[in-house]
């Protein structure tokens, strides 16, 4: 069972920890509102108020012993930047941090957390949007990293009466058609099968890769 | 050509601006502060500096023109709400609006925007993060429906050193191999990319395919 540490319970850092225990993943939250420490109380594992620039509070709570801690202090950057510093300090591996600006991203990044642990809500919602509104119908949009996701579209002129082996989708976009989704019921095309009107079609690749399908599809 | 109109350049909208540019869209942008119009002056169709609630403004822009308008300004709620007033008496049908929390919410479903065109970066972000953090063992939560599941395999002797080309694994098994997890690093496999040690397989296919595909394998 894996067990996280959240630090910030904002709109982001409660729906991070309502959605990790809906998963069953064990959570440490964290949070210096006493209030925000009462709303999680009943879901969690464990819910502490303490300040997570207190490198003392930190340690005595055990902080270490999460495989994955998540910073999800907001508006006030040098808190979150003190945070990090603190949680890399006590040599914990997997910190994600979410960022503010361009400023706290570089500095968060040079206190040793990857890029790809680095969170920036409004942005990454911003493209994925883009991505909805231009392929007209979505249907699921499933992250399986920072980098790879999973898209739904629905078939448009472009492939209605053709099928995987004519249109080259994988060797041409470099995505993936994983299944499609034709009057409710799931199939996995076979390389013959051509696409329908109204077909949903659930495809895995790059953003960049989907971005360059979807411009194309439509 | 779909057009778009996106009102407010925060890092939402300038994020969504851009996919949607990459996307091949045609975008209007308005933003009151004229350095966020400079901004984005040379990426997009037309960019112009106007306050939002000023409806002949808004009107004099023939914004009424516009598929989809995406209202994305941000702190200021009652902006926001104003400005989602007026497109919906410009009988606008498809309005998105970027909500700061369940009251701007409320408010915005009650003129009208549906709780799908409703876009919680913060909250929806969460609960992503949450997925790709739990499934760092490759995505066992999705479910496509009953009948169908997505596994992860790991490489066994008949399959390393071989593609999918010649392996022929959808047309001989009906399972369509989705993408690999190559040293943590995810990548989606063209027909000749052969397998190797310790890839983890992520395949989906209905349930009886699966399980001949796995026995197969083994
Ligand atoms: N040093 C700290 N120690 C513990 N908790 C903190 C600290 N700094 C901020 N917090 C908590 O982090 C939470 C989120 O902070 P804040 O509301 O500023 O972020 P936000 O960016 O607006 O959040 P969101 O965008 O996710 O809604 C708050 O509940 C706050 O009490
Ligand atoms: N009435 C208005 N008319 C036009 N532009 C507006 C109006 N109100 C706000 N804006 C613009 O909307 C943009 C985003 O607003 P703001 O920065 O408050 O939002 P935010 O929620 O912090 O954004 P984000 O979270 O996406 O970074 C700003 O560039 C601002 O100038």
């Amino acid at each position: 069972k894996k067990s996280f540490a959240v630090i910030g319970v904002g709109r982001f850092g409660l729906a991070l920890i309502e959605e990790l225990v809906n998963l069953g993943a064990d959570v440490l939250v964290i949070d210096r509102n006493i209030e925000k420490i009462d709303k999680v109380a009943k879901l969690v594992t464990n819910a502490v108020c303490l300040d997570s620039t207190d490198v003392d509070a930190l340690r005595e709570v055990g902080i270490a012993n999460y495989d994955t801690v998540v910073v999800a202090t907001g508006i006030n950057v040098d808190n979150s930047i003190m945070t990090t510093l603190i949680l890399k300090d006590l040599g914990i591996q997997d910190v994600y941090v979410k960022v503010q600006s361009e400023y706290h991203a570089r500095v968060v990044e040079k206190l040793g957390v990857d890029q790809d642990h680095l969170i920036w809500p409004e942005q990454s919602t911003g493209r994925r949007i883009a991505k909805i509104l231009v392929s007209g119908n979505f249907l699921e949009f499933i992250e399986l990293d920072q980098q790879y996701s999973f898209v739904t579209v629905t078939a448009a002129k472009k492939i209605i009466g053709k099928h995987l082996l004519e249109l080259e989708i994988r060797s041409r976009f470099g995505v993936n058609i994983v299944a499609v989704r034709r009057n409710e019921k799931i199939m996995i095309p076979s390389s013959t099968t051509p696409f329908e009107t109204n077909d949903e079609v659930l495809l895995v690749g790059s953003n960049v890769n989907i971005e360059k399908f979807i411009q194309w599809l439509n």
